[in-house]
């Protein structure tokens, strides 16, 4: 023969079954499963390696496209050395990581040499302050702390003007762990957006979701619901460092075109890296 | 939904005289991707699904008016079933103090759970006290003495960096002091950390629990049953606890942790105040599953 090989259906079934495995969901997995059995059948590929290959690109260009260019994490700083100061808001369910994730982002953009600070707009939960007050001290960057039970979108406000008047570079406000299907949690958290928006026109500049690796379908529908509610440019991936995998970004990427921007490997302020497309697609498939 | 589905699967099927293994694959087919976008495990559901099709060959299915509604209450019934008869309670010691270990992945809920058992215990009767045994957590022993305060209940911390003697300081310490439960707070640790994964065997060996409860946050996916074996190979926990059920995710990580594992469910927590601890009712759950 001419190098060419038949991929059989259970190479296909087994594709299918670890992406599944993966927390990649039935009906993406159907739709990228569906596609290749589509171009099996066309022959287009000469063998079960060259599949994997192009699958891989295909997998990894639908999570790029979403970044709009802004890919490495040097053109991300660009992006953060436009505005002064830069804010991002730091949203998503309870316990995915958020509060860990701002100290680690904190001390990245320390040591760049920005100037930080945060807002602890979780005046809800025990002890919220007292943990990122914490991480503050480890990051080396000043914090926002109001009493306990204020008013979350004031803390944010007041976060922000205080960087203007002291010419800061980067604002990172920390949000309480919050249900999407909480309405007035939802709509407390559009208040808090709106706050910021009016102290300063265009802010915050980004809105992170935070995702634990480790959930399951539901993470798409908290994609939906906290894009309703706020201008979500980005996720986070935490607790990629555990055997979950985080396919569920795959269908978020694809239905709301939202970028990874980070993932946490770890509960160290070191432990947070870029996202990469590539290295991300390759543990999908180990 | 499921039902309808079916029902108009076997309408076209009563079309032949009976149901076939060829006919019922569609409707199988559909239980199955149900079950999984509601984050069953693949293989569990695959397991299961097998289950039922054999039910669904079944007479009662075949002389059934509404063949689909059978099927269905077949689902269920087996859902039911494997998610685990009647409410099991909290196993207590015969000496005091009795000793209830937490633990878990990271921000699944372990802390808010201890004030929430705590809470419900003191209700009872029963004296608890804490033990804050996460030593790593920046302001873990903070958090739980403010849940502690609102409810009265004594957070016991020593501020040694040694988690297991910590642990055992706080049982002897709650022996001494006539409490008649003790809770003990763990840190969120991974099941491929294996010097974490020493540490609560450790704690274990040190203070011999009655009740070992695995806390597993509701809208874990596929992953649930990695954690659950892992946990379970070294520490045999008795009992498991699912939080934050106030939120819509279907749930299939019980299922799955269930099958896979086979220690049942005890308590459900819905929502961040510390009243919000149920009993686990499979019935519901099911229901949930099923979507
Ligand atoms: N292994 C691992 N653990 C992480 C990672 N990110 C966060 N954690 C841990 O996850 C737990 C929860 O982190 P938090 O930062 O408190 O999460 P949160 O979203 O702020 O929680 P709430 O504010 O209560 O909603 C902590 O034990 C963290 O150390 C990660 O990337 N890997
Ligand atoms: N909505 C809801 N939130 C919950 C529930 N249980 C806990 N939480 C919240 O989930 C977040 C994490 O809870 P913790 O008790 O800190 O979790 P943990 O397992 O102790 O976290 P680590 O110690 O970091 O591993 C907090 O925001 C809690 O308020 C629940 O049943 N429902
Ligand atoms: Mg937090
Ligand atoms: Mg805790």
């Amino acid at each position: 023969f001419l190098g060419k090989r038949t991929i059989d259906d259970s190479f296909l079934d087994d594709l299918e079954d670890s992406l599944i495995s993966g927390d990649v969901g039935v009906k993406t997995t159907l739709e990228i499963i569906d596609r290749l059995r589509e171009r099996v059948s066309k022959n287009a590929f000469t063998s079960e390696k060259e599949l994997i290959e192009q699958l891989h690109e295909t997998i990894s260009d639908s999570l790029k496209s979403g970044m709009k260019g802004v890919e490495t994490f040097d053109q991300f700083m660009e992006q953060v050395s436009m505005k002064k100061p830069f804010v991002i808001l730091i949203v998503g369910v309870n316990g995915v990581g958020k509060t860990t994730t701002i100290g680690k982002l904190a001390s990245r953009f320390n040591k760049l040499g920005k100037k930080v600070v945060l807002g602890a707009a979780d005046t809800f939960r025990a002890a919220a302050a007292d943990q990122l007050e914490i991480w503050a001290k480890r990051a080396e960057v000043r914090i926002v702390l109001h009493q306990d039970g204020a008013d979350p979108a004031a803390v944010a406000f007041d976060t922000v003007q205080s960087a203007l008047a002291r010419n800061e570079d980067v604002v990172l406000i920390d949000t309480a762990g919050r249900l999407h299907n909480k309405l007035h949690l939802m709509d407390e958290l559009n208040k808090i957006q709106r706050s910021v928006e009016k102290i300063l026109p265009g802010a915050p500049h980004e809105v992170f979701l935070v995702l634990d690796a480790s959930t399951g379908q539901n993470a798409l529908v908290q994609a939906r619901e906290f894009s309703k509610v706020v201008r979500i440019s980005g996720l986070v991936l935490t607790k990629l460092d555990g055997t979950a995998k985080g396919g569920i970004v795959l269908g978020i990427c694809n239905e709301l075109k939202t970028p990874v921007r980070f993932i946490g490997v770890g509960e160290q302020i070191e432990d947070l890296r870029p996202f990469d497309p590539e290295i991300f697609v390759d543990a999908l498939f180990e | 939904d499921l039902s309808a589905k079916f029902d108009s699967v076997f309408r076209k099927i009563r079309g032949e005289n009976r149901i076939t293994e060829l006919n019922i694959a569609d409707s199988m087919r559909d239980i199955r991707r149900a079950l999984l976008e509601a984050d069953v495990n693949i293989q569990v559901a695959r397991e299961f699904t097998e289950k039922v099709r054999e039910k669904a060959l079944g007479a009662d299915v075949l002389k059934s008016v509404s063949p689909g509604q059978q099927i269905v209450k077949h689902v269920y019934d087996e859902l039911v079933t494997l998610l685990g008869g009647s409410h099991t309670g909290i196993r207590f010691s015969q000496k005091l103090p009795s000793v209830i270990l937490v633990c878990g992945l990271q921000g699944s809920g372990k802390t808010t759970f201890c004030g929430k058992l705590a809470n419900q215990l003191k209700k009872q009767g029963k004296v608890p006290a804490i033990v804050a045994a996460d030593i790593y957590r920046p302001a873990a022993i903070d958090q739980l003495k403010k849940l502690g305060s609102q409810i009265s209940v004594p957070v016991l911390s020593y501020g040694i960096q040694d988690a297991v003697e910590v642990a055992r300081r706080g049982v002897e310490e709650s022996r001494l002091a006539g409490r008649g439960v003790v809770i003990i707070d763990t840190a969120g640790r991974l099941h491929v950390d294996s010097e974490m994964m020493d540490e609560v065997r450790r704690i274990k060996e040190a203070v011999s629990p009655e009740e070992i409860l695995f806390v597993v946050d509701a809208m874990t996916g596929q992953d649930a049953v990695n954690t659950a074996k892992a946990f379970w190979d070294t520490v045999s926990y008795t009992g498991v606890v699912m939080t934050k059920m106030d939120g819509d995710t279907r749930g299939g990580a019980a299922l799955s942790i269930r099958q896979v594992v086979g220690q049942p469910i005890k308590f459900l927590s819905y929502g961040e105040k510390l009243e919000s601890l149920d009993p686990f009712y499979p019935d519901r759950l099911a229901q949930r599953i099923l979507g």
